[in-house]
């Protein structure tokens, strides 16, 4: 399994409607300060569910929509593929409303619920306590933690 | 649940030093404080880079701390392996001779699994299969503006690898 | 008490936008938490970084909070100037457009005052006037491998800056 | 005043005596990662007891002397000039005894105290608290310090 493409409206700095395709290998992504490249990473995290707003650099989640496009929605489409027969498409949507917030997983074109994504997830070893992503600061943080958090990173392995 | 601890902790052990080795040449050790209540205590990480006396994570530079911190954090991938890594701007910290050395390691890991990794140095761009450059736009928008096959542009211009 | 504080922080915050100007073309401000009380509340640094919208601190990218944290350090220091400055890879998380705005900076800066930096940065080292390298030998101890006089380079031979 | 030279002998990495030479304006410190470049601005704050061992990477003083040369004393010597008639020279020198350590102040020759030392400095607007000597992960230390922490910076330069 591997990631086949990103599809990102109004979440973060990305105001229109973007694809960002990959290929099976070694991929960068490079570019100016501030021109949103941790925000790709970011829209992986939040379309899978595998962090919470404050990670994302927000203070509540409606943050994450994009604030000089006016429109109250925000989503993100994260397309897996296998090169041969299997291809799963998780996506998640945040709406502003009235009195409060909607936030919504959808699973190949289905909604469904934030454990569906996880258990899909799991069965191919993407889990929100793996490192497989790392977000910019976390070698830092992993020098600067106490001894007793390192030693619960391999607890939660276990 | 103690079991399952140890076993984890010396898979990871493992591969901490090997992938240690790898990257520095050097030799590195995860150490329990507690080794007979491991969840009374937390854990050490020490490493002995080529050339120089053991010591703990707190005592190295900033470079060396974050290639110890790297093969942590390699250890517990290959402990535990998924399809796809993303890693934003981890090489930061590292001199010419050390990015160099990790791009080729990101590059040998990415035939068994997918690597997408944000940089802004020229060893990961030019060690790549695919770059994808971004930019914001003057009405504030990010924009993706080119996405390169590096592969097939090795094959036809050499010359533009320069950084 | 109060005053001598307000006087400090208006002033911090004079050559905060001054700065963060110099260095970003944007527009940056210190406010604090409790303007009644300063000492029950803390300081808040909002910047606006050009063609963007005005935000906090935390919510910036990693080379935007870099930068504003600089020329938050900067306005400290050009409100009680010292003779010398030792900076220790403050350019880390910079993009070459930033590093370069940097380095321009400190070159401006030290006529009036001695900078002493540690860099990796080729930005740096080109506008250096004095660059000194270090090495560890095969026995574990630093040594100086070469002092170099920028100034006398450039004239003699230019094509060696490049990095 | 500027700094005119750095004697380094035996502390931390330099286990030979070295001489670092400043010219006046820009100069720049590179090389390979744990190479000693991190430890000639420790010398600085060493010499001049500008910070705590904590902030030079170690748990006690006496972890300062170099631990491959087999020698129980290290010394930094900061040399100032204003490039016309004034000179001043601080030293700062530690030996390890039997029954613990001692750590010694010198400024032009003669032994002093700390707090001479600091006297003489703020005469020269030097001081433990003014951010003119930035260290490595300072800029992110301050980016993630609480909002009261950033405030009591400036009233520490009040
Ligand atoms: N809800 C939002 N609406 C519009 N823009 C946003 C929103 N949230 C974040 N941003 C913008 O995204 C920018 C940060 O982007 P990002 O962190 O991806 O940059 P980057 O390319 O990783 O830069 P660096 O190289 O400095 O790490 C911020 O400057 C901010 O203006
Ligand atoms: N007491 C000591 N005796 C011998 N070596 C020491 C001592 N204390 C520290 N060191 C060595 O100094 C090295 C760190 O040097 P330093 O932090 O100056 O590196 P650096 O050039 O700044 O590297 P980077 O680019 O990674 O920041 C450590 O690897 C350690 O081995
Ligand atoms: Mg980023
Ligand atoms: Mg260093």
């Amino acid at each position: 399994l591997r990631l086949k493409e990103i599809e990102i409206d109004n979440f973060k700095s990305f105001g229109k409607r973007t694809l960002v395709p990959f290929l099976p290998g070694f991929t960068t992504i490079s570019g100016p300060n501030g021109s949103g490249k941790s925000n790709i990473i970011d829209s992986i995290l939040f379309a899978l569910g595998l962090s919470s707003s404050r990670t994302m650099r927000a203070e509540r989640l409606p943050d994450l929509i994009n604030n000089l496009s006016g429109k109250k929605e925000a989503q993100a489409t994260i397309k897996f593929t296998d090169d041969k027969e299997i291809e799963i498409e998780v996506t998640r949507k945040i709406k502003v409303k009235d009195n409060g917030y909607t936030s919504t997983y959808y699973m190949d074109g289905r909604t469904c619920t934030l454990t569906e994504v996880h258990d899909k997830l799991l069965s191919y070893n993407i889990s929100p306590h793996g490192y497989n992503v790392v977000m910019q600061g976390d070698v830092t943080s992993i020098i600067s933690m106490s001894l007793n958090e390192r030693r619960k990173i391999i607890d939660e392995l276990a | 649940k103690k079991i399952n601890f140890f076993e984890t902790f010396q898979g990871v052990d493992k591969y901490f030093q090997e992938i240690f080795h790898e990257l520095s040449f050097g030799h590195g050790e995860l150490v329990l404080e507690n080794p007979e209540d491991p969840f009374g205590g937390g854990l050490i990480i020490r490493a002995r880079p080529r050339d120089k006396k053991m010591q703990r994570l707190e005592a190295m530079s900033g470079g060396e701390k974050s290639l110890t911190a790297l093969s942590f954090m390699f250890a517990l991938q290959r402990y535990s392996p998924a399809p796809f890594y993303a890693f934003d701007e981890v090489d930061m910290f590292l001199d010419s001779i050390n990015a160099e050395r990790l791009a080729q390691m990101i590059k040998k890991q990415s035939i068994h699994a997918q690597f997408v990794v944000v940089s802004l140095r020229r060893h990961m761009l030019e060690k790549s299969d695919q770059a994808i450059g971004v930019t914001l736009r003057t009405d504030g928008f990010t924009q993706i503006i080119g996405v390169q096959n590096m592969q097939k542009k090795k094959d036809e211009e050499p010359e533009l690898m320069t950084a």
